[in-house]
């Protein structure tokens, strides 16, 4: 929307409804407008292809390369944590990660740690069976960190490279469900030490605001290490990592763009832009 | 829920004895910044604020006694019209339930976008409708999700079996018609006729179809629901919505609405403490009611809408 134009005021107001239309928040919007104000003002900023340039250029500094690898651990077994509210893709994400990760030459192992949701260990051990891998599970009702410890025995005895564990949705005002996130880190922690390598928290690309609260509860929480962004294939934007990142500093690691195995990417903050302007 | 934002407008507005156009512009754009923090669409904000500044002027708010109550008077009358309800009823028309025909079934279609809440808020109906000593049946018309046929099956023996109420929840499903992504589309149509056949033969009074989750954007998805809706005719046809979405509510709503019709809009995960602007903007965006929200996890949290209480709620 932005090429062949001149950069005016007018466009700028335009820039500035497509960052909000993009969910990147009234507040993280001024940040990045007051930013292209100043270099339009100063004359550094002529053309909207600049500023599609100089937005780039924030975002990669927001999210150096090196920030969004996955934490791998010296010693295996290397565990990943997956959190996040209700329906985001948590469960369809591990799908993914596990293709990936087994694609490198990985041997992995699932634990299904949602132990409330009807036909949610079914639904992981789906993916299991179509993906070649084991899962790990436990009492239909019972309690979630005690299947976490199965899982993390598991992984040692089987002496597997990735054990990637599933939990179930829950909102970031449910106390009680927050605590359990936490004693199911807590258990992990405890079976290996300086476990979960890698906590991601699932985030749906189509939320608004409320991304951001649940970024720094579910931080709080189980302390989130990267950013699981999924539903890109559609029309949002998941503009808030913006603002997330402002607030907590977490990186985006991974997109997803679909509901096969096969469409997960790696963040790619130019693409997000061009994404954005489209 | 929107209410923080409004909340400093309006301590500001409700103190003051005088107000200037100034002030009442001034106002606006605080309420405006307090729309889209909350999630409200951009254009939907923007059209709100427009007509209560043209309401304002009409009113002739900076003349009258108590300026500042006006305009809160004002803004609490757009949202209830906004959300369907009268501002000047003295009480609130009952809101309609779920038609009831003679022959059944009454067939309701549920839709919407990925992870929305539809198979969970399949089971809330039936449980809604088996207290008020109806009987339904759910139909799992989503091929294509691992494991959706078995968690509507799990959904629908918790209804009937942990619910109260006289009636069965009955469940229709064909486990060996479920496919990978993409090599069940159309197989959907052939099992919501088979469902309806069923519930025919069984003399059920309410069919609900639980469809796959898709994007607005799919053609090939759009066109199943589409399908659906013609060789079966639905009367109710739901869409289902995550009340935490953002701007993107007004996109998928819009192109929901123009392709198949919604006659009702249900909002999801209501219990969290988003702000709720999708609300604003799907009903602004389609016109389509809001008829029900769901308000947890549990097949018992689900509420009739009502625009005066949303509206109240918004406002703190
Ligand atoms: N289009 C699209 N759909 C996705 C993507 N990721 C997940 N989904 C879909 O979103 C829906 C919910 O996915 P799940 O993996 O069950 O989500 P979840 O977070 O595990 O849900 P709960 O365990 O119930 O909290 C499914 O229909 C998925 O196929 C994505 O990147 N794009
Ligand atoms: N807290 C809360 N969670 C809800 C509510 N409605 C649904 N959920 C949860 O949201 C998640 C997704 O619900 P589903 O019913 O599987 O969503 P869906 O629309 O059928 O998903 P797809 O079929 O994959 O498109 C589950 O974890 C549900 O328990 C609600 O009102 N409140
Ligand atoms: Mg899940
Ligand atoms: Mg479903």
């Amino acid at each position: 929307m932005l090429s062949g134009k001149q950069l005016n005021d007018d466009l700028i107001k335009e820039i500035e409804k497509r960052l909000i239309q993009s969910d990147v928040g009234v507040a993280a919007t001024k940040i990045l407008i007051d930013g292209i104000n100043a270099d339009y003002k100063a004359g550094t900023l002529t053309k909207g292809e600049d500023v599609i340039e100089y937005l780039k250029t924030e975002l990669k500094a927001m999210w150096p390369a090196q920030d969004r690898t996955l934490n791998l651990s010296d010693t295996k077994p290397t565990v990943i944590l997956m959190t996040g509210v209700n329906g985001v893709g948590k469960t369809t994400s591990i799908s993914k990660l596990c293709q990936q990760l087994t694609s490198e030459g990985n041997t992995v192992l699932l634990g299904a740690c949602d132990t409330f949701r009807a036909g949610a260990v079914r639904q992981l051990e789906i993916w299991g069976e179509r993906l070649g891998v084991e899962v790990v599970k436990g009492q239909q009702g019972g309690d979630p960190a005690a299947v976490a410890f199965d899982a993390c025995s598991a992984a040692k005895s089987r002496d597997v490279d990735i054990l990637i564990i599933d939990t179930a949705g829950r909102l970031q005002t449910q106390t009680g469900l927050m605590d359990q996130l936490s004693k199911i880190r807590r258990v992990i922690d405890k079976q290996i030490p300086g476990a979960p390598h890698e906590t991601l928290l699932v985030l749906d690309a189509t939320s608004g605001q409320n991304a951001l609260r649940q970024a720094e509860e579910f931080n709080a929480a189980a302390g989130v290490t990267g950013i699981f962004l999924t539903k890109l294939d559609g029309t949002a934007r998941g503009g808030i990592v913006v603002a997330i990142k402002e607030a907590t500093d977490i990186p985006v690691k991974y997109i997803g763009v679909g509901e096969t195995p096969d469409d997960v990417e790696p963040f790619d903050p130019e693409r997000f832009v061009e994404a954005m302007f489209a | 829920r929107v209410s923080d934002g409004f909340n400093n407008v309006f301590r500001k507005l409700s103190g003051s004895d005088a107000i200037s156009e100034s002030n009442v512009r001034e106002a606006m754009d605080e309420v405006r910044t307090a729309l889209l923090e909350a999630d409200v669409h951009y254009e939907v904000a923007e059209e709100f604020c427009k007509n209560i500044m043209s309401d304002a002027a009409g009113q002739q708010v900076t003349k009258a006694v108590k300026p500042g109550q006006e305009m809160i008077s004002i803004v609490h009358r757009r949202l209830i019209e906004l959300f369907g309800g009268d501002p000047d009823a003295e009480q609130q028309p009952t809101p309609a339930g779920i038609m009831k025909l003679a022959p059944g079934p009454t067939i309701i279609m549920m839709c919407g976008l990925q992870g929305s809440g539809k198979t969970t808020t399949c089971g809330k109906l039936a449980g809604m409708l088996k207290k008020q000593g109806r009987s339904v049946m759910l139909c799992a018309a989503d091929l294509q999700r691992p494991a959706a046929v078995e968690q509507l099956e799990t959904v629908a023996n918790q209804a009937n079996d942990d619910l109260p109420g006289g009636s069965q929840v009955h469940f229709y499903g064909e486990h060996d018609k479920s496919a990978e992504y993409g090599k069940a589309v159309g197989v959907a149509v052939k099992v919501c006729q088979n469902a309806v056949k069923a519930a025919k033969k069984q003399g059920v009074d309410v069919l609900i179809l639980d469809t796959a989750g898709r994007l607005h954007v799919n053609d090939e998805l759009m066109g199943e629901l589409k399908s659906v809706r013609s060789l079966v005719n639905p009367h109710h046809i739901f869409l289902v919505v995550d009340a935490m979405t953002g701007q993107d509510a007004v996109n998928s709503a819009k192109s929901f609405h123009e392709k198949l019709e919604v006659d009702g809009v249900i909002l999801t995960k209501f219990d969290s403490d988003t702000r709720g602007g999708a609300a604003l903007s799907v009903k602004a965006v389609t016109g389509a009611p809001i008829r029900y929200i769901g308000v947890g996890e549990h097949l018992d949290a689900i509420e009739v809408f009502h625009p005066e209480r949303m509206a109240g709620r918004i406002l703190g």
